[in-house]
């Protein structure tokens, strides 16, 4: 899903 | 990490590196839009922001830095260094156009009404239309150095790449940034018209030459 997640790609 | 993913950051990468190496072999940033320039400093400084808030891996980290890092450094060359072959006269893509609906459509859409969150989404959106100025250039002169040209499709392609990446992720992890997404379709599709040159011309060996 979209929500929550760190930005975790560059 | 998945193959798109990380061919894509190397994409990314390599076009970073032949654009610096350009410009310190030739001692000129003859055909480089400054301004293009300035937005990914911009881009990447808002982004990334987020390094001394939330670690995510070495590789992560580092790849930030060097993005952060050689963005500014081109920026010197193009500005300070190398000023006097800088081509301001045909940089005058007005960037406030770009800069400004960015960071409105940014308190607009996005994930969560907080700092760095805002940051990180004026950064995908501008991201995605930061090349402009570049191609405005390109299309001012009529023409690019092969050099330049090699950078246009290596900085492409890594946008290009990333949305495969999305798709993998969507399928194997379920996962999927829907502000990501669209700005990276927006963002790889500003650079077709580039690729159907490049493919048609460049890889031919020609001069990418705009017709008159």
């Amino acid at each position: 899903s979209s929500d929550g997640n760190p930005h975790d790609e560059l | 990490m998945n193959i798109f993913r990380l061919t894509g950051d190397l994409s990314h990468l390599l076009a970073i590196i032949i654009l610096l190496v350009k410009i310190w072999k030739t001692r000129s940033c003859a055909g480089i839009s400054g301004k293009s320039q300035l937005l990914f400093a911009l881009v990447y400084t808002t982004r990334y922001l987020d390094l001394v808030s939330t670690y995510i891996s070495a590789y992560n980290t580092f790849m930030k830095l060097i993005f952060i890092c050689a963005s500014y450094a081109t920026v010197y060359l193009i500005y300070m260094k190398f000023k006097a072959t800088y081509d301001h006269n045909h940089d005058t893509f007005r960037v406030e156009f770009l800069i400004l609906p960015s960071f409105v459509l940014s308190l607009l859409i996005n994930h969560d009404f907080a700092v760095l969150e805002i940051l990180w989404t004026f950064s995908i959106y501008l991201e995605s239309v930061a090349i402009l100025p570049q191609l405005f250039l390109v299309s001012k002169t009529g023409e690019a150095e092969s050099i330049t040209s090699h950078y246009l499709f290596a900085l492409g392609s890594y946008r290009g790449l990333y949305l495969l990446n999305w798709i993998y992720r969507y399928y194997a992890e379920s996962h999927y940034d829907l502000i990501a997404i669209v700005a990276g379709v927006v963002q790889t599709v500003l650079y077709c018209d580039f690729f159907y040159l490049y493919v048609t011309k460049v890889l031919k060996g020609k001069k990418l030459q705009l017709p008159a």
